[in-house]
């Protein structure tokens, strides 16, 4: 049973889920095991309505202007932003390269379309991810089942019009098996859209 | 059940709200 640590407050407008914003950073050229990695991820907090949702972001730094390697995650409350976490497992992510400039609308545009349940794809997204890097920024949205490609699709398809990309933007589906088999998050066949 | 669905118009809305601040 979930610790209930937070809970909307009396005229606030409750979401669907509650969610955790979690950051994390890494020293350029370190190896990352997935416990290094989970050393590295820190909890910024939870909260259950529109209202507490805003009253954490309007205070957090926008992706486009941090530096270095650095990454906002943004999951449902109680799975971890790792592959290995049971919701996690048996998942994968569409992955979308931002041009330098484009992170801090679209990781918005991301976020407000999963807190509203605009994806339609019932219990099925995870979490999402803004990975700030030197030549470009990646944000992603993970969910639960890599096989099912009524869902995939339905996703990448919600992701196309709530993130209004430029036409030329590649967007690929990785699934978290191919992530640990190949330690890496966004190096793979892409598949152009 | 119902799902609870909120357009991006919306949220942005609430975010000036004082419950936001």
């Amino acid at each position: 049973s979930r610790k209930k640590s937070v809970v909307p407050g009396p005229t606030e407008h409750p979401l669907q889920y509650y969610y955790t914003f979690w950051y994390s950073r890494r020293t350029p050229g370190r190896p990352t095991s997935s416990q290094s990695y989970e050393q590295n991820i820190k909890q910024i907090g939870t909260f259950a309505s529109v209202e507490q949702f805003w009253r954490f972001y309007s205070h957090m730094v926008c992706p486009g202007d941090l530096s270095g390697h650095s990454d906002f995650h943004l999951f449902k409350e109680g799975i971890k932003p790792m592959w290995e976490d049971d919701a996690n497992k048996n998942g994968g992510k569409w992955i979308i390269h931002l041009r330098k400039g484009l992170a801090s609308r679209c990781w918005e545009n991301l976020i407000l379309a999963m807190l509203g349940e605009q994806f339609m794809v019932g219990e099925e997204i995870c979490g999402a991810v803004v990975s700030v890097r030197f030549q470009e920024d990646i944000i992603s949205i993970w969910n639960k089942t890599a096989s099912d490609q009524a869902t995939t699709a339905r996703i990448r398809d919600t992701l196309r019009r709530v993130l209004n990309l430029p036409p030329n933007t590649v967007m690929e589906y990785k699934t978290h098996t191919d992530s640990i088999k190949d330690k890496t998050s966004f190096r793979n066949t892409k598949i152009t859209l | 059940g119902t799902r609870i669905i909120y357009d991006r118009k919306f949220l942005l809305d609430r975010r000036n709200s004082p419950l936001a601040q």
